[in-house]
């Protein structure tokens, strides 16, 4: 899975997400991808997240709504949220994953619970930043 | 003025860490950096968070080594189901497909649902003949087959034959 979350000057939210599934899926399994909500969303109240994992606990805990949830009602950061999300929510029901998420400062969150997450980050400072393995 | 920022994320499918060789990792960071600039360009010339997103991705569905688009992995039946999505913040518009295999970069079919109908999520033929209205480029199933791919569902399949799937994480992942 694929994806990518971002807030442009005007303070405005995006997400996309795409994907192939996993190998070997049953032919006509959808999983969190194409699921708002779940493994894409973008609300400029609160965040835009791109997810990638289990799609199915991702559905099922509707990951990327639940951080904006967490926080519209809960006053959370959006690093809170994301973390909780993915750390606890996702990692104790076999949910293993992670997403990326940007809030309306540009801030942004990259949780993961899992090995083999590859990510990349660009701020307007010019600093791009790729990672594998690790946070 | 807000001051704008990007992520992206491009799973890779069934590899470990144990597999990955030093020309590979450096080949996914440099396919991670090519998204980012992408997008990156598109923010500072003062564009909008859908459109860098969807740029961003599109070059990592351009990208043989992500599970997305042209490396998407394969079903039982060895063939290619893709899903896409996209959200806008400002305005709550959300386009969604699922289970398509054509269009070159499935984002875009997904940006087509939303910005040319109603609906949030299409499937099937009626996913596919949206895209193409939009102008969104195709490609024959030829141009998404990568051999990689096609050997890890064969893995996959005999692990599964034997009775010795595991659970790994790899595995379910996109």
């Amino acid at each position: 899975t694929v994806g990518a979350v971002a807030c442009d000057m005007q303070g405005n939210l995006a997400a996309a997400t795409s994907t192939g599934g996993m190998t070997a899926k049953a032919p006509g399994r959808v999983g969190d991808t194409p699921v708002i909500g779940a493994g894409t969303y973008a609300d400029n109240a609160t965040c835009a997240v791109s997810g990638t994992g289990h799609g199915e606990v991702f559905i099922r805990f509707t990951a990327a709504a639940e951080i904006a949830a967490r926080m519209r009602h809960g006053g959370q950061s959006l690093d809170q949220a994301a973390k909780h999300v993915v750390m606890q929510d996702l990692a104790q029901n076999d949910g293993s994953g992670g997403l990326i998420a940007v809030d309306a400062q540009g801030n942004l969150s990259r949780p993961f619970n899992s090995e083999g997450m590859y990510r990349g980050t660009v701020t307007q400072d010019g600093d791009f930043q790729t990672d594998i393995f690790r946070d | 003025m807000t001051r704008f920022s990007l992520a992206v994320h491009g799973g890779a499918g069934t590899i470990r860490r144990a597999n990955l060789t030093p020309q590979a990792e450096a080949a996914y960071h440099n396919g991670l950096k090519r998204a980012l600039q992408a997008g990156h360009a598109v923010l500072a010339d003062h564009g909008s968070a859908m459109d860098a997103v969807t740029a961003a991705v599109c070059v990592l569905e351009d990208e043989p080594l992500f599970n997305a688009g042209r490396g998407a992995v394969f079903t039982s039946d060895g063939v290619q189901e893709m899903d896409a999505a996209v959200m806008d913040g400002a305005t709550r518009m959300a386009g969604a497909v699922a289970g398509i295999l054509g269009p070159r970069n499935p984002v875009m079919a997904a940006r087509a649902v939303m910005e040319h109908t109603d609906h949030v999520m299409l499937i099937g033929p009626n996913a596919l003949k949206v895209a193409r209205d939009a102008g969104v480029p195709f490609e024959d199933a030829g141009y998404f087959f990568t051999q990689a791919r096609w050997d890890a569902l064969q893995s996959t399949l005999k692990m599964r034959r034997d009775g010795i799937e595991d659970s790994d994480p790899a595995r379910r992942h996109g």
